[in-house]
């Protein structure tokens, strides 16, 4: 994937840090 | 079924923060066996390192990392909303009214809401080109992505001449519904498909009262 054409939320929205499923991860 | 909550309360240390799973149920997607499901995982999590049953920071981190010690922006953005009262700690309350917004079944305004939010580092109402290049670089951080200046500065440019639609250099409310709505796919993380399965997944709150009350 070229990084310029990357919508910068979108890479944003990848994190871990919003991942809650690893709440429920058991 | 949230008659056992109450009834069966000699077996449920209420903390601090507790709300009646009937209370919760009437404000949010979830049923009340739902809630109670929710409450054997908040036990669980706020448990975890200081046993006080209320989530401290260390406690989210570890449970989304498996690391109480590592910092990300974004995961002390989330606590820092779910943390409602701001006194440092998630209440249950908190906790599962919060988790209501990435219900497969809450409505979609709240879930743009609370992106919007999210992402609103500051708190000043709009977000701001120093914000979102600010979340661009702990996300490359958070990665060990190496891109140089120029092509994070052409990420952010390029995202801002879409989003900032009233070319004002802040994106408000209204323009990141605008944008959402363009690329749904931004709030996908704002959806927990395990939240239609909670009670699978711990579905053991009364039958372990139940369970405890035999033994």
């Amino acid at each position: 994937v070229a990084p310029v054409t990357m919508n910068a939320f979108e890479l944003i929205s990848k994190s871990r840090g919003l991942n809650l499923g690893s709440l429920f991860e058991k | 079924m949230g008659c056992y909550l109450s009834t069966n309360s000699k077996k449920v240390r209420k903390t601090q923060g507790y709300e009646e799973p009937t209370v919760l149920a009437s404000e949010t997607p979830f049923t009340v066996s739902e809630v109670e499901a929710l409450y054997e995982l908040y036990m669980k999590l706020s448990n975890s390192i200081i046993e006080d049953g209320l989530i401290h920071k260390e406690e989210f981190q570890l449970a989304l990392f498996r690391n109480e010690n590592e910092k990300n922006l974004f995961a002390d953005r989330i606590f820092d909303l779910f943390d409602v009262k701001r006194n440092g700690v998630i209440e249950f309350g908190e906790f599962v009214r919060s988790l209501g917004v990435f219900h497969p079944n809450a409505p979609l305004e709240d879930k743009i809401a609370f992106a919007f939010r999210l992402y609103d580092l500051r708190q000043t109402g709009y977000i701001e080109r120093e914000e979102l290049k600010e979340m661009v670089l702990a996300l490359l951080h958070e990665s060990d992505l190496v891109l140089s200046d120029d092509m994070i500065e052409s990420i952010v440019d390029k995202t801002f001449k879409d989003a900032d639609t009233k070319d004002d250099g802040r994106i408000d409310q209204d323009e990141w519904k605008a944008f959402v709505s363009q690329h749904p796919s931004l709030i996908k993380n704002m959806t927990l498909p395990y939240l239609k399965d909670i009670t699978l997944v711990f579905p053991s709150f009364i039958a372990r009262t139940e369970v405890e009350d035999s033994e």
